[in-house]
């Protein structure tokens, strides 16, 4: 998380850290025994990574401390069956659901995050919250986790960042922004969301309800908080009906 | 030659002078046997008879015989005063048959025109119960009682005797006294008449504390099984008669039961009538333990063959417990009936469907808990979502 503070305790409730293999990622609870984060954190290189080596670590505010608790365990991984990226360049349906063995029992600490109401909307400027473990780009752990506002950013201005981006590196295979994806972030820069908060949630707060959920996973970006470039995030409102039969199905 | 076995006569017939009803011829002589079956008397009537009249029937006549005695002649036609015409008078023979004789001599003078007779027989049932005494003085066709029957008769004796392989001559019989209906009647042996004389066979006498009556006297105990009659063998008794019932023993009629009811609900309970008790809606029975349902019969003896339970209020055990919530007690004690308690869910973090803050369920009459639906189901708590309990500074920009 660039440009942002650090989370008071029990205002995430949802963040959930993920070790996987070594490498550090965000998730987010939205059920008693269901993890929602990317997929791009449970495939590695095209295989699916082994349930035993995902960590589940959630109920505080310090990585420290979670990072001592022994891991919930995980019953079952189940990423979007259309999830695929050979070269890492396609990041398309971004987006997996972790069975947990145990049911979780929510208290302050831990509660889960609303999915999308039937007629979410992601209003252009609307300003939703990112969070996570890690403080900048060099992919340093925080102690704390941390959170920063940022608005939901027009679906044009979007595709012309994308578009500059791979213009200004042609040689980089930058991944194709489609209506599975959404942006988020200011154009002056300084305040995103980055590598391993990939997974965690950039959540909405509903006008009527005043409950937050779901509508982002940190997907991917060229680069974190440049000018001009944004957060990309998988469009939770896509897949309703897929998380509903998974969970239904398992 | 064997005799051929005979046909049992028929019970009635016609029997016709030869060509009736044209005239008969001159110079016959036919007879004709007519008969039925034994026990029966055969009368005769004449239907049409028309034969040349003459004084004493003494050229042409009918002659009507039993036993080769001559019961009647006759001759003439109906409505005339010659010869003798048996008009509608019915003939009856002493026994089971007739002989019939029609004669005829060698003249039928001109013009002629007599056609002889059509008679028609049946057989008449005798009543031999109200014939006198045969000759022979074997005495009454029966000793005691007659029953006439078509055809025969038979004999039967009264209560107190009974038929002799005779099958007409009744004798004493001390058997047979077992009365075992509800109610009845029982006399002497031949009551209304006389008793006979003997009736016991004294073989012993004890002592002299008996009954006042020296002689002849019926005895009944308080709980009669057999009662003696006796006569002696002088004096006469005209026998005697009692009507008796009975009257099945009686049960005292069982206490009121306290949040229960007995049934059926009668002044009275006697010998195998049954009881039930069922309690009120929210009580159970009891009797010394827990019982489904409770029947008792009264006995021989007068007693109820179970003692009486009692009705104890049902309780619904703990309430099952709410994951992710709990029970709070509102009223009543120890679960029992119509106890009420309330679920609730760990708020925040949890909610009842719909957003209730509790539910309130009841203890049933069936010992279930039991909503304001009647629904025994109890509920869940739903987790809550997207609502943190601590908020991120509003002021914060």
């Amino acid at each position: 998380i660039m440009g942002g503070d650090k989370a008071p305790g029990k205002t995430i409730p949802w963040q959930v850290m993920l070790s996987v293999e070594g490498g550090k990622g965000g998730a987010m609870v939205i059920g008693d025994h269901w993890i929602m984060t990317a997929a791009h954190n449970l495939v590695h290189q095209g295989k699916l990574v082994l349930k035993e080596k995902v960590r589940v670590f959630l109920g505080d505010n310090d990585a420290e401390k979670l990072a001592k608790l022994t891991p919930l365990g995980v019953t079952s991984l189940h990423p979007h069956p259309e999830y695929k990226t050979p070269d890492n360049a396609n990041c398309n349906h971004d987006i997996a659901l972790i069975k947990l063995q145990q049911p979780l029992t929510f208290h302050a600490a831990i509660m889960p995050l609303c999915l999308p109401p039937e007629n979410a909307t992601y209003n252009i400027g609307q300003m939703g919250m990112v969070s996570g473990f890690v403080v900048k780009e060099d992919d340093i752990i925080a102690n704390n986790l941390r959170y920063i506002r940022l608005p939901v950013v027009k679906e044009d201005e979007c595709q012309d960042s994308v578009n500059r981006a791979k213009a200004a590196t042609p040689t980089e295979k930058i991944p194709v922004l489609t209506d599975n994806m959404f942006c988020a972030g200011v154009p002056e820069g300084g305040k995103d969301s980055c590598t391993g908060d990939g997974g965690g949630a950039y959540v909405l707060r509903d006008g009527s309800t005043k409950l937050f959920w779901a509508a982002g996973i940190v997907s991917w970006g060229v680069g974190c908080g440049q000018t001009g470039r944004y957060g990309v995030y998988t469009r939770v409102a896509k897949y309703i009906s897929w998380i509903n039969e998974t969970m239904e199905d398992n | 030659c064997w005799r051929l076995a005979r046909s049992l006569p028929a019970l009635h017939g016609v029997v016709q002078s030869p060509q009736f009803p044209q005239p008969y011829p001159a110079a016959l002589s036919q007879q004709w046997d007519l008969s039925v079956p034994e026990g029966y008397q055969l009368q005769l009537s004449f239907t049409h008879l028309d034969i040349r009249p003459s004084a004493d029937c003494y050229y042409d006549s009918l002659t009507v015989l039993y036993d080769k005695k001559v019961l009647a002649k006759f001759c003439g036609q109906e409505n005339y005063s010659d010869g003798h015409h048996p008009g509608n008078r019915p003939l009856l023979s002493p026994g089971n048959r007739l002989t019939l004789v029609l004669q005829t001599d060698n003249t039928n003078p001109e013009p002629y025109h007599h056609l002889g007779f059509s008679a028609h027989y049946q057989a008449k049932d005798i009543d031999e119960c109200s014939a006198p005494d045969p000759e022979d003085g074997s005495g009454p066709l029966c000793s005691q009682i007659c029953h006439n029957t078509l055809g025969s008769y038979m004999c039967s004796c009264r209560h107190g005797y009974e038929l002799r392989p005779d099958q007409r001559t009744c004798v004493l019989s001390c058997g047979r006294g077992i009365f075992d209906e509800p109610g009845g009647t029982l006399s002497s042996p031949g009551y209304p008449d006389p008793s006979p004389h003997g009736l016991f066979h004294i073989e012993h006498i004890g002592t002299q504390n008996g009954p006042s009556c020296l002689y002849h006297w019926l005895q009944v105990t308080l709980k009669p099984q057999k009662l003696y009659y006796h006569t002696d063998w002088a004096g006469l008794s005209q026998g005697w008669s009692l009507h008796y019932t009975t009257q099945r023993v009686q049960c005292a009629s069982p206490s009121s039961i306290t949040n229960g009811r007995v049934t059926p609900n009668v002044p009275q309970y006697y010998y195998r009538d049954y009881i039930q008790v069922s309690c009120d809606p929210g009580y159970k029975l009891l009797d010394g333990r827990e019982i489904k349902s409770y029947a008792s019969m009264c006995q021989k003896n007068g007693q109820w063959h179970l003692s009486l339970p009692e009705c104890h209020i049902i309780d619904c055990g703990e309430p099952e417990a709410l994951l992710n919530g709990g029970v709070k007690f509102i009223s009543g004690s120890q679960n029992q009936h119509l106890s009420v308690i309330q679920y609730h869910c760990n708020e925040p973090f949890y909610s009842l469907l719909g957003g209730a803050t509790g539910v309130i369920y009841t203890c049933a009459a069936d010992r279930t808990w039991r909503d304001n639906l009647d629904t025994p189901v109890i509920p869940s708590c739903i987790p809550v979502c997207g609502r943190p309990t601590v908020s991120l500074s509003a002021f914060q920009r």
